[in-house]
């Protein structure tokens, strides 16, 4: 129940350094 | 704050890219909704930055995009309710 796809989509806070695809990507 | 160009992209690291372009797209977005701005922005940063540069010049083709993903994230919100 605690399946990846619940993160998805990764969220973009400004000013934040932004890492979504990395965390997606194997 | 001047426009975001191709060619101050190119002197920047690839995730230095989305984050420059999400620091752009991320009031744009809050302004039309802004309870889903970060998810939304997120899943626009999956497009090419030549199209999300444009979008950014294109208040329609941003537009159509958020609309786009607002469909996208409510239908996945809605199989993780009934899974």
């Amino acid at each position: 129940s605690n399946g990846s796809s619940v993160n998805w989509p990764p969220e973009f806070h400004p000013g934040v350094p932004w890492k979504g695809l990395q965390s997606i990507d194997p | 704050r001047e426009p975001l160009s191709a060619s101050m992209l190119a002197s920047a690291l690839p995730h230095v890219q989305k984050q420059m372009i999400g620091d752009r797209l991320y009031p744009l977005i809050y302004a039309l909704h802004s309870e889903l701005a970060g998810k939304i922005t997120g899943m626009l940063l999956e497009i090419d930055n030549s199209e999300l540069l444009h979008m950014l010049e294109s208040p329609e083709s941003l537009n159509a995009k958020v609309e786009e993903a607002l469909i996208m994230l409510q239908a996945h919100q809605a199989e993780e309710q009934t899974d």
